[in-house]
């Protein structure tokens, strides 16, 4: 039998890996733990999600999702920790029992697989997708600016060439599609939350426009709440906001859209930056981000718990 | 499979919006091939730049002619690389 404690989570890994251990994960959990497939990605890789749920019908979800920039190698391997984590914790501590007694979680680990196996294989610093740009040599779209948000201005590109290149039109990777299409159509998500690195800051929208958020007041008091906690263990300091005026204007990004398709509340982490390696954090580094992140990930999740709407 | 040898990151920290004016034009020329990590934001807080080993002297000459303060963050990429691969493998032969 397989079995998750053979897994080194303190080391980097393979996509193939890692789609295996998603199946260790599930066979180990059969009754909280599923993985199934929203779509493929351009190169035909499948794009899997993992659903924990206690059971009941569509109930209310949170999204978590991991790795759209493929080259942040952190937040895969962050993901991979918090997955077994939310699994292992599951009836022993009562947050995150409590938050699954009611609610699913939705988990994709890898979100841009197409990227991430080129990072392994061809160029370690590759942040986009790879679909072929017409009419150019350069391929690839950012798809953290793939979103129909305010897509196409601020913060993004038009030039294919570009690390911010926008894409021909908003959801045109399948990376994305696929993630609006499951949302769409569950119809019941009220969280959604997006983990990058490496700036450490806790983000919500708005990215596309300095306006704030109608509800900006609370959104800030939890991230402010979820930041201070996420500090407590290692003294990891992180700014918060929105995106516009925190970091600078941002079209098309997946908050934004979540946020405003209705999902209150929406937010975008950027893990620890030890301020010498970047999007090259080392592996013994993937523990201790987790470890910090996952109070912040638990505060935002209960709140949504406790604040249905 | 693309090689980083003598890539460097720095970390650049402007002063004033002109700095981060003259950031951003420095970051649109194409021919340098320069990979933004951070960008800038305002002035005080850093922005990391990937700049490759052909276009790292042109890079720091423009810096230094324009008093803009920066630091080597990672002073070759593919040494990091490797022992990010070498790490990895460690790994799996565990």
């Amino acid at each position: 039998g397989r079995s998750t404690d053979s897994f080194d989570f303190a080391s980097y890994h393979t996509i193939d890996e890692i789609y295996d251990w998603m199946d260790t994960l599930v066979d180990g959990h059969p009754n909280l733990v599923s993985k199934f497939q929203i779509g493929q990605s351009y190169e035909n890789r499948p794009l899997y999600v993992l659903k924990f749920s206690t059971g009941g019908s569509n109930r209310p979800a949170i999204w978590l999702d991991t790795g759209i920039h493929s080259r942040e190698w952190i937040t895969q391997a962050t993901g991979l920790w918090t997955a077994n984590k939310i699994a292992e914790e599951y009836g022993k501590d009562p947050s995150i029992t409590a938050i699954l007694d009611s609610m699913d979680i939705f988990f994709e680990i890898i979100t841009n697989p197409d990227g991430f196996a080129y990072t392994h294989s061809s160029n370690r610093m590759w942040r986009k997708t790879r679909s072929i740009n017409a009419g150019s040599s350069c391929v690839g779209v950012d798809p953290n600016r793939n979103w129909d948000a305010g897509f196409g201005g601020f913060g993004s590109s038009s030039n294919p060439c570009s690390e911010t290149y926008h894409g021909p039109y908003p959801h045109s990777e399948r990376e994305v599609k696929s993630i609006v299409d499951f949302i769409r159509s569950h119809g019941n998500v009220k969280s959604v939350i997006s983990i990058h690195s490496y700036s450490q800051m806790l983000l919500f929208p708005y990215g596309y426009t300095t306006a704030p958020a109608p509800d900006y007041q609370e959104l800030n008091e939890l991230a402010k709440k979820a930041v201070t906690d996420l500090a407590a263990l290692y003294g990891t300091k992180y700014t918060y906001g929105s995106i516009a005026d925190t970091i600078y204007l941002a079209d098309g990004t997946t908050v934004d859209w979540a946020y405003e398709n209705g999902i209150k509340y929406s937010f975008t982490f950027e893990l620890r930056d030890t301020g010498r390696y970047g999007f090259l954090l080392p592996s013994s580094q993937i523990i201790p981000t987790a470890t910090e992140t996952w109070p912040a990930l638990l505060d935002i999740m209960v709140h949504v718990l406790e604040h249905p709407y | 499979e693309k090689i980083f040898v003598g890539d460097q990151v720095l970390r650049i920290t402007p002063s004033d919006e002109e700095q981060i004016t003259l950031l951003r034009t420095l970051y649109e020329v194409t021919e340098l091939q320069l990979d933004v990590w951070r960008h800038p934001t305002s002035p005080g807080q850093p922005t990391d730049l990937r700049v490759s080993f052909s276009s790292l002297q042109a890079v720091k000459v423009f810096l230094e002619h324009h008093s803009i303060s920066y630091s080597i963050m990672i002073e070759n990429v593919q040494e990091l690389l490797d022992e990010e691969k070498k790490s990895m493998m460690k790994s799996k032969r565990i």
